[in-house]
Protein backbone atom coordinates (compact mmCIF):
# COMPACT_ATOMS: atom_id res chain seq x y z
CA UNK A 1 0.00 0.00 0.00
CA UNK A 2 1.79 2.95 -1.28
CA UNK A 3 -0.59 5.92 0.86
CA UNK A 4 2.58 7.35 2.10
CA UNK A 5 4.11 7.98 -0.95
CA UNK A 6 1.01 10.15 -1.94
CA UNK A 7 1.15 11.86 1.49
CA UNK A 8 4.42 12.59 1.32
CA UNK A 9 4.60 14.08 -2.07
CA UNK A 10 0.62 15.96 -1.03
CA UNK A 11 2.80 17.36 2.38
CA UNK A 12 5.84 18.10 -0.06
CA UNK A 13 3.09 20.50 -2.41
CA UNK A 14 1.28 22.20 0.09
CA UNK A 15 4.32 22.53 2.24
CA UNK A 16 4.48 26.20 0.93
CA UNK A 17 0.69 27.00 0.68
CA UNK A 18 -1.97 28.27 2.58
CA UNK A 19 -4.58 25.45 2.72
CA UNK A 20 -8.14 27.15 1.57
CA UNK A 21 -9.78 28.11 -1.84
CA UNK A 22 -6.86 29.02 -3.87
CA UNK A 23 -6.20 27.21 -7.24
CA UNK A 24 -2.67 25.83 -6.19
CA UNK A 25 -4.19 24.48 -3.07
CA UNK A 26 -6.69 22.43 -5.47
CA UNK A 27 -4.85 21.80 -7.71
CA UNK A 28 -2.58 19.54 -5.00
CA UNK A 29 -5.42 18.01 -3.76
CA UNK A 30 -5.99 16.51 -7.66
CA UNK A 31 -2.66 15.10 -7.39
CA UNK A 32 -3.12 13.75 -3.91
CA UNK A 33 -6.10 12.15 -5.62
CA UNK A 34 -5.03 10.70 -8.65
CA UNK A 35 -2.38 9.04 -6.62
CA UNK A 36 -4.20 7.45 -4.24
CA UNK A 37 -6.51 6.41 -6.87
CA UNK A 38 -3.78 4.46 -8.52
CA UNK A 39 -3.29 2.39 -5.56
CA UNK A 40 -4.65 -1.10 -5.29
CA UNK A 41 -7.21 -1.26 -2.94
CA UNK A 42 -6.71 -4.78 -2.44
CA UNK A 43 -3.16 -3.67 -1.04
CA UNK A 44 -4.41 -1.44 1.63
CA UNK A 45 -7.00 -3.47 3.23
CA UNK A 46 -7.37 -2.45 6.93
CA UNK A 47 -5.04 0.26 6.28
CA UNK A 48 -6.64 3.37 8.53
CA UNK A 49 -4.57 5.90 6.85
CA UNK A 50 -5.71 4.45 3.25
CA UNK A 51 -9.14 4.88 4.57
CA UNK A 52 -9.63 8.23 6.12
CA UNK A 53 -7.41 9.38 3.43
CA UNK A 54 -9.86 8.21 0.61
CA UNK A 55 -12.03 10.17 2.59
CA UNK A 56 -10.63 13.24 3.47
CA UNK A 57 -9.89 14.40 0.11
CA UNK A 58 -12.80 15.02 -1.31
CA UNK A 59 -14.07 16.65 1.97
CA UNK A 60 -11.59 19.36 1.75
CA UNK A 61 -12.53 19.30 -1.84
CA UNK A 62 -16.05 20.42 -1.15
CA UNK A 63 -15.04 22.51 1.44
CA UNK A 64 -12.77 24.54 -0.43
CA UNK A 65 -14.88 24.91 -3.43
CA UNK A 66 -12.44 23.33 -5.42
CA UNK A 67 -15.10 22.72 -8.84
CA UNK A 68 -15.48 26.15 -9.05
CA UNK A 69 -11.94 27.76 -8.15
CA UNK A 70 -10.33 25.39 -11.02
CA UNK A 71 -13.31 26.09 -13.17
CA UNK A 72 -12.92 29.80 -12.37
CA UNK A 73 -9.11 29.78 -12.88
CA UNK A 74 -9.60 28.21 -16.42
CA UNK A 75 -12.57 30.56 -17.11
CA UNK A 76 -11.25 34.06 -15.43
CA UNK A 77 -13.89 36.66 -15.50
CA UNK A 78 -13.54 40.50 -14.64
CA UNK A 79 -15.72 39.78 -11.45
CA UNK A 80 -13.19 36.73 -9.86
CA UNK A 81 -14.59 36.22 -6.56
CA UNK A 82 -11.94 34.03 -5.26
CA UNK A 83 -7.81 35.99 -4.55
CA UNK A 84 -5.12 33.70 -4.98
CA UNK A 85 -2.88 35.12 -2.71
CA UNK A 86 -1.04 32.25 -1.88
CA UNK A 87 2.72 32.51 -1.91
CA UNK A 88 4.12 30.89 -4.45
CA UNK A 89 4.49 26.97 -4.78
CA UNK A 90 8.18 25.01 -4.48
CA UNK A 91 7.62 24.04 -8.17
CA UNK A 92 5.75 27.38 -9.28
CA UNK A 93 2.51 25.72 -8.34
CA UNK A 94 1.29 25.74 -12.24
CA UNK A 95 2.53 22.68 -13.45
CA UNK A 96 0.23 19.82 -12.88
CA UNK A 97 3.25 16.84 -12.71
CA UNK A 98 5.75 18.58 -11.02
CA UNK A 99 7.05 16.55 -8.08
CA UNK A 100 8.91 18.46 -5.72
CA UNK A 101 11.71 20.39 -6.58
CA UNK A 102 12.20 18.75 -10.00
CA UNK A 103 13.00 21.79 -11.34
CA UNK A 104 10.74 21.48 -14.25
CA UNK A 105 12.18 17.91 -14.97
CA UNK A 106 10.22 14.71 -16.04
CA UNK A 107 7.93 13.67 -13.15
CA UNK A 108 8.48 10.78 -11.82
CA UNK A 109 8.16 10.01 -8.11
CA UNK A 110 3.93 8.99 -9.26
CA UNK A 111 5.64 7.29 -12.08
CA UNK A 112 7.69 4.55 -9.47
CA UNK A 113 4.83 4.79 -7.27
CA UNK A 114 2.07 3.79 -9.47
CA UNK A 115 0.90 0.63 -11.36
CA UNK A 116 -0.57 2.81 -14.33
CA UNK A 117 1.67 3.51 -16.94
CA UNK A 118 2.87 6.91 -17.77
CA UNK A 119 1.61 7.94 -20.78
CA UNK A 120 4.27 8.50 -23.52
CA UNK A 121 7.41 7.07 -23.38
CA UNK A 122 8.09 2.93 -23.98
CA UNK A 123 6.73 0.63 -21.88
CA UNK A 124 9.71 -1.64 -21.98
CA UNK A 125 11.11 0.78 -19.28
CA UNK A 126 8.02 0.65 -17.05
CA UNK A 127 8.50 -1.59 -14.00
CA UNK A 128 5.68 -4.75 -14.07
CA UNK A 129 7.11 -6.67 -10.94
CA UNK A 130 6.41 -7.02 -7.45
CA UNK A 131 5.29 -4.12 -5.42
CA UNK A 132 7.07 -5.10 -2.45
CA UNK A 133 9.77 -2.69 -1.05
CA UNK A 134 12.89 -2.81 1.44
CA UNK A 135 14.77 0.07 2.12
CA UNK A 136 18.52 0.60 2.90
CA UNK A 137 20.42 3.49 4.45
CA UNK A 138 23.69 5.04 5.64
CA UNK A 139 24.34 8.05 7.69
CA UNK A 140 26.65 9.88 10.01
CA UNK A 141 29.65 8.56 12.22
CA UNK B 1 28.56 5.14 10.24
CA UNK B 2 25.14 3.94 11.25
CA UNK B 3 23.44 1.18 9.20
CA UNK B 4 19.62 0.23 8.39
CA UNK B 5 20.01 -3.14 6.29
CA UNK B 6 17.44 -4.40 4.09
CA UNK B 7 16.13 -6.84 7.27
CA UNK B 8 15.84 -3.44 9.16
CA UNK B 9 18.97 -4.52 11.52
CA UNK B 10 20.51 -1.44 12.42
CA UNK B 11 24.23 -1.28 12.85
CA UNK B 12 27.34 1.31 14.04
CA UNK B 13 30.13 0.47 12.26
CA UNK B 14 33.92 1.60 11.07
CA UNK B 15 33.99 0.15 7.71
CA UNK B 16 36.71 2.61 7.06
CA UNK B 17 37.77 2.46 3.48
CA UNK B 18 35.74 1.21 0.46
CA UNK B 19 32.67 -0.95 1.23
CA UNK B 20 30.10 -2.20 -1.23
CA UNK B 21 26.21 -1.56 -0.03
CA UNK B 22 24.90 -3.07 -3.30
CA UNK B 23 25.83 -4.92 -6.33
CA UNK B 24 23.36 -6.75 -8.82
CA UNK B 25 22.21 -6.96 -12.31
CA UNK B 26 20.90 -3.18 -12.06
CA UNK B 27 23.19 -0.90 -10.16
CA UNK B 28 26.43 -0.73 -7.89
CA UNK B 29 26.75 1.20 -5.18
CA UNK B 30 29.85 2.33 -2.85
CA UNK B 31 31.01 4.28 -0.05
CA UNK B 32 34.48 4.93 1.13
CA UNK B 33 34.31 6.05 5.10
CA UNK B 34 37.38 8.43 6.24
CA UNK B 35 38.67 8.40 10.05
CA UNK B 36 37.50 11.70 12.05
CA UNK B 37 40.36 13.68 12.60
CA UNK B 38 40.63 13.56 15.96
CA UNK B 39 41.26 9.95 16.41
CA UNK B 40 38.04 8.94 18.30
CA UNK B 41 38.19 6.05 16.08
CA UNK B 42 34.77 6.77 14.39
CA UNK B 43 34.77 7.02 11.17
CA UNK B 44 32.47 8.92 8.33
CA UNK B 45 31.51 8.71 4.49
CA UNK B 46 33.33 11.28 2.10
CA UNK B 47 32.45 9.51 -1.11
CA UNK B 48 29.39 7.47 -2.97
CA UNK B 49 29.71 5.85 -6.26
CA UNK B 50 26.84 4.90 -8.19
CA UNK B 51 27.20 3.00 -11.38
CA UNK B 52 24.09 2.19 -13.27
CA UNK B 53 24.07 -0.60 -15.90
CA UNK B 54 23.00 -0.85 -18.97
CA UNK B 55 18.90 -2.08 -19.89
CA UNK B 56 17.03 -3.23 -22.33
CA UNK B 57 20.07 -2.23 -25.43
CA UNK B 58 20.49 1.49 -23.31
CA UNK B 59 16.73 1.79 -24.32
CA UNK B 60 15.61 2.35 -21.13
CA UNK B 61 19.61 3.25 -19.53
CA UNK B 62 23.15 3.35 -20.65
CA UNK B 63 25.62 2.74 -18.15
CA UNK B 64 25.97 5.45 -16.03
CA UNK B 65 28.86 6.63 -13.04
CA UNK B 66 27.62 9.26 -10.32
CA UNK B 67 30.29 10.05 -8.18
CA UNK B 68 29.67 12.39 -5.01
CA UNK B 69 32.33 13.43 -2.62
CA UNK B 70 32.94 15.61 0.25
CA UNK B 71 32.63 19.25 -0.85
CA UNK B 72 30.96 18.29 -4.10
CA UNK B 73 26.98 16.60 -4.87
CA UNK B 74 26.75 16.84 -8.37
CA UNK B 75 23.74 17.45 -10.29
CA UNK B 76 24.93 15.31 -13.01
CA UNK B 77 26.63 11.60 -13.99
CA UNK B 78 30.24 12.14 -14.36
CA UNK B 79 29.25 12.78 -18.02
CA UNK B 80 27.34 15.53 -17.51
CA UNK B 81 23.76 14.22 -18.53
CA UNK B 82 21.24 14.29 -16.33
CA UNK B 83 19.19 11.20 -17.59
CA UNK B 84 19.74 7.82 -19.10
CA UNK B 85 18.41 5.92 -21.74
CA UNK B 86 16.50 7.01 -24.60
CA UNK B 87 13.75 6.65 -22.97
CA UNK B 88 15.02 8.26 -20.32
CA UNK B 89 14.34 5.48 -17.69
CA UNK B 90 17.00 7.21 -15.44
CA UNK B 91 16.84 10.45 -14.16
CA UNK B 92 18.81 12.51 -11.48
CA UNK B 93 17.04 15.48 -9.50
CA UNK B 94 18.30 17.79 -7.57
CA UNK B 95 16.25 18.77 -4.60
CA UNK B 96 18.39 21.01 -2.03
CA UNK B 97 21.07 22.54 -4.71
CA UNK B 98 24.83 20.97 -2.68
CA UNK B 99 22.53 19.26 -0.17
CA UNK B 100 19.72 16.07 -1.44
CA UNK B 101 19.97 15.10 -4.84
CA UNK B 102 17.97 11.84 -6.26
CA UNK B 103 18.42 8.93 -8.96
CA UNK B 104 15.26 7.89 -10.23
CA UNK B 105 15.66 4.60 -11.87
CA UNK B 106 11.92 4.00 -13.81
CA UNK B 107 12.46 0.20 -14.88
CA UNK B 108 13.57 -0.98 -11.89
CA UNK B 109 11.10 1.16 -9.49
CA UNK B 110 14.01 1.84 -7.28
CA UNK B 111 14.94 5.69 -5.41
CA UNK B 112 18.36 6.56 -4.42
CA UNK B 113 18.50 9.34 -2.20
CA UNK B 114 21.82 11.37 -1.64
CA UNK B 115 22.43 13.65 0.79
CA UNK B 116 25.30 16.20 1.91
CA UNK B 117 25.43 17.09 5.69
CA UNK B 118 28.30 19.10 6.65
CA UNK B 119 31.36 17.26 5.29
CA UNK B 120 29.81 14.15 5.29
CA UNK B 121 27.41 11.78 3.00
CA UNK B 122 24.37 9.41 3.64
CA UNK B 123 22.58 7.65 1.60
CA UNK B 124 19.37 6.37 1.39
CA UNK B 125 17.62 3.67 -0.95
CA UNK B 126 14.24 1.65 -1.64
CA UNK B 127 14.28 -1.11 -3.93
CA UNK B 128 11.71 -3.94 -4.84
CA UNK B 129 12.51 -6.53 -2.70
CA UNK B 130 12.81 -9.38 -5.63
CA UNK B 131 15.91 -7.21 -7.20
CA UNK B 132 17.53 -7.54 -4.53
CA UNK B 133 20.16 -10.07 -4.65
CA UNK B 134 21.54 -12.07 -2.36
CA UNK B 135 25.32 -13.42 -3.31
CA UNK B 136 25.99 -16.23 -0.37
CA UNK B 137 28.19 -16.33 2.20
CA UNK B 138 30.64 -14.23 0.20
CA UNK B 139 27.79 -11.33 0.09
CA UNK B 140 29.78 -8.03 0.92
CA UNK B 141 26.77 -5.98 -0.19
CA UNK B 142 26.25 -3.79 3.69
CA UNK B 143 22.55 -3.12 2.69
CA UNK B 144 21.88 -7.12 2.27
CA UNK B 145 24.18 -8.87 5.09
CA UNK B 146 25.46 -6.02 7.28
CA UNK B 147 28.32 -5.31 9.01
CA UNK B 148 31.14 -8.32 9.51
CA UNK B 149 31.02 -8.83 12.97
CA UNK B 150 34.82 -7.53 13.57
CA UNK B 151 33.72 -3.90 12.05
CA UNK B 152 30.52 -3.36 14.21
CA UNK B 153 30.78 -0.92 17.34
CA UNK B 154 28.27 -1.34 20.02
CA UNK B 155 26.89 1.80 20.70
CA UNK B 156 24.59 1.19 23.10
CA UNK B 157 26.84 -0.12 25.44
CA UNK B 158 29.53 2.65 24.62
CA UNK B 159 26.48 5.46 25.50
CA UNK B 160 25.84 3.50 28.68
CA UNK B 161 29.55 4.34 30.10
CA UNK B 162 29.30 6.29 33.71
CA UNK B 163 32.70 5.79 34.32
CA UNK B 164 34.35 7.43 31.62
CA UNK B 165 37.66 9.27 32.80
CA UNK B 166 36.39 12.39 31.71
CA UNK B 167 34.38 14.16 34.02
CA UNK B 168 32.43 16.03 31.78
CA UNK B 169 31.60 13.08 30.05
CA UNK B 170 27.69 12.96 31.88
CA UNK B 171 27.43 16.64 31.50
CA UNK B 172 28.23 16.02 27.92
CA UNK B 173 26.15 12.81 27.32
CA UNK B 174 22.81 15.24 28.93
CA UNK B 175 24.26 17.83 26.77
CA UNK B 176 24.12 15.87 23.57
CA UNK B 177 20.73 13.86 24.10
CA UNK B 178 18.90 17.68 24.83
CA UNK B 179 20.16 18.37 21.51
CA UNK B 180 18.85 15.38 19.55
CA UNK B 181 15.66 15.49 21.54
CA UNK B 182 15.36 18.64 20.57
CA UNK B 183 15.84 18.01 16.66
CA UNK B 184 13.12 15.39 17.16
CA UNK B 185 14.69 12.61 16.58
CA UNK B 186 13.57 9.03 18.43
CA UNK B 187 14.16 5.71 18.31
CA UNK B 188 17.53 4.14 16.97
CA UNK B 189 18.18 6.92 15.24
CA UNK B 190 18.11 9.12 18.58
CA UNK B 191 20.70 6.99 19.87
CA UNK B 192 23.28 7.40 16.81
CA UNK B 193 22.83 11.12 17.35
CA UNK B 194 23.75 10.56 20.45
CA UNK B 195 26.78 8.93 19.56
CA UNK B 196 27.53 11.08 16.86
CA UNK B 197 27.66 13.89 18.94
CA UNK B 198 29.94 12.14 22.19
CA UNK B 199 32.20 11.09 19.48
CA UNK B 200 32.86 14.10 17.16
CA UNK B 201 30.94 17.14 18.80
CA UNK B 202 30.10 18.00 15.59
CA UNK B 203 26.31 19.50 15.08
CA UNK B 204 26.19 18.51 11.90
CA UNK B 205 25.72 14.99 12.68
CA UNK B 206 22.60 16.03 14.27
CA UNK B 207 21.15 17.08 10.87
CA UNK B 208 22.38 13.70 9.43
CA UNK B 209 20.51 11.57 11.87
CA UNK B 210 17.19 14.23 10.99
CA UNK B 211 18.06 13.44 7.45
CA UNK B 212 17.97 9.96 7.66
CA UNK B 213 14.75 9.55 9.71
CA UNK B 214 13.03 11.78 7.52
CA UNK B 215 14.22 9.18 4.55
CA UNK B 216 13.28 6.32 6.38
CA UNK B 217 10.14 7.50 6.86
CA UNK B 218 9.27 8.68 3.31
CA UNK B 219 11.17 5.09 1.66
CA UNK B 220 10.30 2.54 4.19
CA UNK B 221 7.47 0.75 3.06
CA UNK B 222 6.22 -0.55 6.90
CA UNK B 223 7.60 3.31 8.50
CA UNK B 224 4.19 3.88 10.20
CA UNK B 225 4.42 0.24 12.04
CA UNK B 226 8.60 0.18 12.23
CA UNK B 227 8.10 3.93 14.73
CA UNK B 228 4.86 3.06 16.09
CA UNK B 229 6.55 3.09 19.76
CA UNK B 230 9.15 5.68 19.25
CA UNK B 231 11.15 3.88 21.53
CA UNK B 232 15.02 3.74 21.87
CA UNK B 233 17.33 0.81 22.76
CA UNK B 234 17.49 2.33 26.09
CA UNK B 235 14.02 1.79 27.04
CA UNK B 236 14.35 -1.44 27.45
CA UNK B 237 17.51 -1.48 28.46
CA UNK B 238 19.48 -3.36 31.41
CA UNK B 239 21.68 -0.15 31.54
CA UNK B 240 20.97 3.38 32.30
CA UNK B 241 18.22 4.62 29.95
CA UNK B 242 17.89 8.26 29.13
CA UNK B 243 15.36 8.85 31.62
CA UNK B 244 17.78 7.71 34.77
CA UNK B 245 20.84 9.88 32.62
CA UNK B 246 18.22 13.12 32.25
CA UNK B 247 17.54 12.52 36.87
CA UNK B 248 14.14 10.64 35.55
Amino acid sequence: CDILWCSYQYEADTDPLDPGPYPDFCRALQRYQRCVDRISPGSCRGDLHYHSTKTVIPDLQRNYECERVLREENNPGPTRAVETTTRPSRNGGDNDSDSPGTNGRPPFFPDILSDAPETGGSQRCQYTGSRSFRHCGLFGD
Amino acid sequence: PHLRTFDDLFQTCKVAGAWPLIYNDYLTAQVTNVPLVHGSGATATNKLTVIIKPFRDGECAQRKLYQATAGNLPTTFDDGTITSGREEGVVIIEVIPGEHVEIHIRYIATLIVIRQVGRYITFAVRMPEELIQYQGAEDMQLCVKGCPVSEQIDYATFLSQTTRADRNYKELRVDAIAKCRKAKIYDEYLDSCVFDLLTTGDANFTQAAKSALTDVNRLHPNASFLFKNRTSVFENASFPGYRDIEGG
